[in-house]
């Protein structure tokens, strides 16, 4: 299945730059060091926590680039008023992940 | 979704 990640690269691009923003170390973004950035959106704890449940696709506790950016994505679509999905959709799931 | 007895992982639990 070759299906299209729901992040573009254009959004990626932003994305990333964000992830290299706050020092990842060995290409990973611990959870004290995300979760400011994610309150920062104001939007409620429990959807926040529900948007890393999703992202952290490998539950380790740290988004690498590809799980940040879907959390990044799953913020700015909630911010739009898009709800946050219960379960991760397959388009959504990175590439790398599949 | 999540884990039983709740996510340690997760920094917003």
């Amino acid at each position: 299945m070759d299906i299209p990640w729901f992040v573009k690269a254009e959004e990626k691009m932003k994305f990333d730059t964000i992830f290299d923003s706050l020092f990842p170390v060995g290409g990973y973004l611990t959870g004290d060091k995300v979760k400011p950035v994610l309150l920062n959106s104001k939007l409620p704890v429990d959807v926040l926590g529900r948007v890393w449940e999703l992202s952290d696709i490998d539950r380790d506790g740290m988004l690498e680039r590809d799980e940040f950016a879907v959390a990044m994505y799953l913020v700015y679509r909630a911010l739009e008023g898009e709800p946050v999905p219960m379960s991760l959709p397959p388009p959504l799931v990175p590439p790398s992940k599949r | 979704q999540y884990p039983a007895g709740g996510s340690s992982t997760n920094p917003f639990l």
